[in-house]
């Protein structure tokens, strides 16, 4: 049988930096989220032209680790809902009457080598402010199911700031790898009677740690 | 683009060399948001003495490259010099869109070289 023909030098450095080898092109544009640009900044030493292994702050980087987050990870994925990105204007309804979403993340890009140590919700919500807060619910979401086992309940004080709820251990295990696709259902009711609150944006920070990438000398410096 | 080697030989004594890396050169920059490209660098040059002792401020040298590098002068037909290699690296960090469109954030080690040193 004929070898396979040895991949061009772009194709032998995608698969030296374990990218995938095609890349379709151009990609749909989308504005990079501040929280990567700060992460690559705080990260990339030529970025911060301050030499190797330091940040801009002085601090000395430790391989393998995301500093900012505070956990061990060479991956950082911001992955935007793939749920119905335009939903349907929800009528005003009276408190304990307000709609769920379904948020649903496309996580078949993640590798089953790659070890999760973050997975950060990230929800921005449009209402009015209500001075008793809110409580928001997480519940894991099938396909054409009722809905299954609640997964997080969590006090939010105010939707002025984007509502963060941490999923590693509470929609899959700590230590398995990441599913493929992650749905959940998202329910946000205010404490008092009010108006329902609108969701405007909903997105995962996922950290994962490939130990393919962490040279045992890094592990060792570290 | 890369600093021209010297000559045919490696000459010169053995240190960095200036290797930039462009993405756009190999068709990323539609996918990858940042950096554009990056200083790999290169090592190149002669681990003869004294080069192999390297100066003041320089990676320390290894003894067995030292060791090599006398027998070279003393019987140069035994075994050679050492070689010109990466002493110290640092990593790198690539923000892209991947086949999902997700915004990935990869962290690399040891992408480029600071120093050489003979080994």
């Amino acid at each position: 049988a004929r070898a396979p023909a040895p991949p061009g030098p772009a194709a032998a450095l995608l698969q030296a930096l374990w990218l995938p080898n095609v890349h379709r092109g151009a990609p749909t544009p989308r504005p990079v989220p501040p929280v990567m640009w700060r992460l690559f900044r705080h990260r990339d030493p030529q970025e911060a032209r301050v030499g190797p292994r330091r940040t801009p702050q002085g601090t000395t980087l430790r391989p393998c680790h995301v500093e900012e987050l505070g956990v061990a990870g060479n991956i950082v994925r911001h992955i935007p809902d793939r749920g119905a990105p335009t939903r349907p204007p929800e009528p005003a309804r009276a408190a304990g009457q307000c709609p769920e979403w379904t948020v649903v993340f496309d996580l078949s890009a993640v590798e089953p080598a790659e070890r999760p140590s973050r997975a950060r919700l990230e929800l921005r919500f449009a209402a009015a402010e209500v001075p008793a807060g809110w409580e928001l619910s997480i519940t894991q979401a099938a396909e054409g199911e009722g809905a299954g086992p609640v997964l997080l309940r969590q006090a939010v004080p105010t939707l002025g700031t984007p509502v963060r709820a941490e999923l590693l251990g509470a929609a899959w295990p700590r230590n398995a790898s990441a599913p493929r696709s992650l749905r959940l259902a998202l329910a946000l009711r205010p404490r008092v009677p009010a108006a329902c609150a609108h969701l405007a944006e909903a997105s995962l920070l996922l950290v994962t740690l490939d130990p393919r990438l962490c040279h045992p000398l890094a592990r060792l410096r570290r | 683009e890369a600093e021209p080697a010297v000559g045919g030989s490696p000459g010169g004594t053995c240190r960095t060399r200036r290797l930039y890396v462009s993405f756009r050169e190999v068709g990323w920059h539609r996918w990858v948001i940042a950096p554009r490209g990056f200083l790999a660098n290169y090592c190149q040059g002669q681990c003869a003495l004294p080069a192999t002792l390297s100066g003041p401020g320089g990676t320390p040298p290894l003894n067995h490259a030292v060791l090599r590098a006398l027998m070279h002068a003393a019987a140069p037909g035994a075994g050679g010099l050492p070689c010109c290699v990466p002493a110290r690296l640092s990593p790198i960090s690539v923000l892209f869109f991947d086949n999902s469109d997700n915004v990935v954030l990869r962290h690399y080690e040891d992408m480029v070289v600071d120093e050489c040193g003979c080994r």
